[in-house]
């Protein structure tokens, strides 16, 4: 474990926490993606298979616990609790045109054409575009409230520290895993544009608005 | 096939 990696998950989870507070304290899941939520859902699903069989610290588990069951737990309240506030309008990417190539590529470029090994492969690749129906949702409606755009950059940020980290222990521990660099580089490039968006104007106070 | 790298990481 280093520093990169320990902020990189609590900012991750900082994320999920923001996300249900917004949902739980505003009772509405507005400007919210449930394509989105369903793919976070099914990335920590199809990652945390090895959950009971492959114990490796007591963090490790909690951690897995809590990300599947505030995943779920998001889905609770966007589509039955808050069901009535979800805006189905404005989410409307097509979340099969995400799934299926990357469940493909899961079969063409992995570590070891084993069950597990695909799901885990499948579940890197579809994190690093799950965040697309929640962007294109954004431009769609030229805007996101503040807390939103805060869970977006902890989300975003959280990744961004998962490289450091995969740098640090290349230099320091020799580890090196391809397909999670790769896939978490293209899913850092894709906040780019939100990353400027945000500090340039929610750093100012100003509410997160795309250009018209 | 090369082992996979250890799965520690979230």
């Amino acid at each position: 474990m280093n520093v990169f990696r320990l902020t990189g998950d609590i900012a991750h989870l900082l994320a999920i926490i923001l996300l249900l507070m917004k949902i739980w304290k505003t009772r509405s899941c507005a400007g919210v993606s449930g394509k989105s939520q369903m793919m976070f859902a099914l990335v920590f699903t199809t990652r945390y298979l090895d959950l009971i069989t492959n114990f490796i610290s007591l963090y490790n588990t909690t951690m897995k616990m809590i990300f599947i069951a505030s995943s779920y737990g998001t889905l609770y309240l966007m589509f039955l609790k808050f069901r009535a506030t979800y805006d189905s309008n404005h989410d409307t990417f097509r979340m099969e045109f995400l799934v299926v190539p990357v469940a493909g590529l899961s079969f063409l470029v992995n570590h070891d054409f084993s069950p597990l090994e695909i799901l885990w492969t499948f579940s890197i690749y579809l994190e690093s575009v799950a965040i697309l129906p929640q962007l294109f949702m954004i431009s769609k409606t030229g805007e996101a409230e503040t807390i939103t755009s805060h869970y977006l950059f902890a989300l975003g940020s959280y990744r961004a520290l998962y490289i450091l980290n995969w740098v640090y222990r290349f230099y320091f521990e020799g580890f090196f895993d391809l397909i999670a660099v790769v896939a978490g580089c293209v899913q850092t490039v894709l906040y780019c544009d939100f990353f400027y968006l945000y500090i340039t104007k929610v750093w100012k106070g100003k509410k997160l608005t795309l250009p018209a | 096939r090369v082992n996979p790298p250890q799965k520690d990481e979230l």
